[in-house]
């Protein structure tokens, strides 16, 4: 198996729930982070001066999911969460060794 | 002589109008341009950079540091470019392009002067910031091949990119040496000829930072405009990479048209500090021994 | 060295800490969450109507180990964050290259 | 492609940010955390008994860079962030198998 981590604007989350639900991926876990890069932040007014704020509020998408299914849901990330506007985020995909779903002991693929 | 003088400074200058000019509607569509400014013809700063008025990014930085190592080293020297492009990279400048940052980090690592030919590196980064190298080698035509693409090659190894830097950087020296629009006609068609991918006409509307998209918007509006500011503001007005797109435009109207062709509200706008360093490299560019 | 990467019921972070300890693991990295999946969230009330929130808050917790303990580990996880109810949460584990201590500069087992 | 996590004290974020981009890193993404370790919390008083708060606030900063690069990363964020007290951080490094820039469709070396 693998793990998707998408690293997305805030406002794309619901569009990239559905796109991964379409897929048959309900499940993910979600954490609010920020993110440096070259999208500026908004402006800030301090002590007079205007100054730039250099982080912006991300969403980060952990999805795990079965290997045969990684590049279609890529795919489908990628063009749910794309505006074509800098700062719209990355993808890493890496490998998962073990799954377990807790309520059952299941492993691996019946875990997700 | 005074009319060399004046086509090299218009060029320089003209490329920092053209970036700052062009920075406002970086990465917004024509649409979207038209919608919020009507026509973008003035030098205001903001644009996804917030920039003050007249704040210039990295195609003239780049340039700059570019022209600095010439200075110091009384020519090319690609490790002395190279260290000076570092330096610009550490001083935490408002933008830098993902290829430009890759190449630097890469010659930071391990002191290379070259990356391996990549698709990724078919942007217009390592064209944008030619003009000084131009100027050096304005009478050395060996030199001026060889040294142009080193100068690319720093961060942006990419045929394409190869093609379009010296198309770019002969134009420049045709338009330097007293030529006109009809001379740059016959560099276009050799590139044409060899890189039918840079066809400009019907102009296909994208003004990305792809080589091939900058150099189709530039070129075609460099042959269908008469003034330097209608070129200018024709080229920033399609948005996407505007600023670079405008940078280049500026670069190739400022040989064309000469310094004097400015329009004063823009210089009057843009950033004195870089104003006065323009001046004093091409001055200093101008005495270097390729004359 | 692994990572296990547990999301559990919010309420079972000091029983899987305590579990954890219990092995001598007691360094671990923990980070609230959203958590979207077969559990439903609450339902709330909102301009008269009720609807179902979709997400329910979670708590990942991050814990490198030797790989000779990842097997009692997640096995301790499990025991101590299981309640048999939908949600009770996933175990990831992934491989780490290398480990520091940022203190001492230690590294691999020796920074754990 | 590797992925450097590194949980560190929060004050520190600027100085290990600084590192990075000496590097020509400036693209990163920051979670705030809870540390439990060896480190204590601070002690606070609750219905007149004073008690261990037994985690502290972290931060912890993702950044995925080329593999020649990490070496010299690890070096940069250790440095940066140590102060020689306990609880200065950890650092991991995992392998990542695919990045993907969401608004270019770039991939690995091209996209970070
Ligand atoms: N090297 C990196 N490692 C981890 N996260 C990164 C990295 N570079 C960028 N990011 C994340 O991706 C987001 C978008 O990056 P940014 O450079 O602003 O634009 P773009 O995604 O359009 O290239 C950042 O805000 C950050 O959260
Ligand atoms: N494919 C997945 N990838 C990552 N996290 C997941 C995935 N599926 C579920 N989760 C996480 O596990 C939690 C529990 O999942 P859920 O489907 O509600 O119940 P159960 O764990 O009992 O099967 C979710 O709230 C979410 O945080
Ligand atoms: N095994 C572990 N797995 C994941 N994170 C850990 C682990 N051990 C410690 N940490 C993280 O590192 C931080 C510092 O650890 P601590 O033991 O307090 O001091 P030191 O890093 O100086 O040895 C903790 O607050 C926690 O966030
Ligand atoms: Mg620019
Ligand atoms: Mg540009």
């Amino acid at each position: 198996m693998k793990k998707i981590e998408a690293i997305i604007k805030p406002f794309k989350l619901d569009e990239v729930r559905e796109a991964l639900s379409e897929l048959g991926a309900s499940g993910l876990t979600v954490t609010e982070v920020k993110g440096f890069g070259r999208q500026k932040g908004h402006t800030e007014l301090y002590r007079g001066a205007e100054y730039v704020v250099d982080f912006l509020p991300k969403i980060k998408i952990e999805v795990v999911i079965p290997s045969a299914l990684v590049e279609t849901a890529v795919e489908a990330i990628v063009k749910a969460a794309h505006t074509g506007k800098i700062g719209d985020g990355k993808i890493f995909v890496t490998a998962v060794e073990q799954v377990i779903r807790i309520r059952t002991g299941e492993t691996d693929e019946s875990a997700i | 002589t005074e009319q060399l003088h004046d086509r090299a400074l218009g060029a320089y200058l003209g490329l920092a109008v053209g970036d700052a000019l062009g920075a406002t509607v970086e990465f917004m569509l024509p649409r979207e341009i038209k919608y919020q400014y009507g026509v973008h013809k003035d030098i205001i700063g903001g644009g996804w950079l917030k920039l003050k008025a007249g704040r210039v990014t990295d195609d003239t930085e780049m340039s700059l540091a570019l022209g600095r190592a010439l200075l110091s080293c009384g020519g090319w020297n690609a490790n002395a470019v190279a260290d000076e492009f570092v330096v610009w990279l550490k001083s935490r400048p408002i933008d830098i392009g993902n290829t430009c940052r890759r190449g630097i980090q890469r010659y930071m690592l391990n002191g290379s002067l070259s990356g391996p030919v990549s698709d990724g590196d078919g942007g217009n980064g390592a064209a944008m910031r030619i003009f000084p190298l131009v100027l050096a080698t304005l009478n050395d035509d060996a030199a001026f091949r060889q040294q142009m693409l080193e100068q690319a090659h720093l961060t942006h190894n990419h045929p394409l990119s190869d093609a379009a830097t010296l198309a770019l950087g002969e134009m420049t020296r045709v338009l330097l040496k007293g030529g006109g629009v009809k001379e740059c006609r016959e560099v276009v068609k050799a590139l044409l000829v060899e890189y039918p991918r840079f066809k400009f006409t019907p102009y296909p509307g994208r003004a990305s930072g792809y080589i091939v998209d900058t150099m189709q918007t530039v070129l075609h509006h460099f042959f269908i405009t008469d003034s330097l500011e209608s070129f200018l503001v024709d080229t920033v007005n399609c948005g996407e990479d505007a600023d670079t797109t405008g940078a280049i435009a500026g670069m190739l109207a400022g040989a064309l048209y000469g310094a004097e062709a400015i329009p004063r509200r823009w210089l009057a706008r843009l950033d004195t500090g870089v104003q006065a360093e323009i001046r004093e490299q091409v001055n200093g560019l101008l005495q270097l021994p390729a004359y």
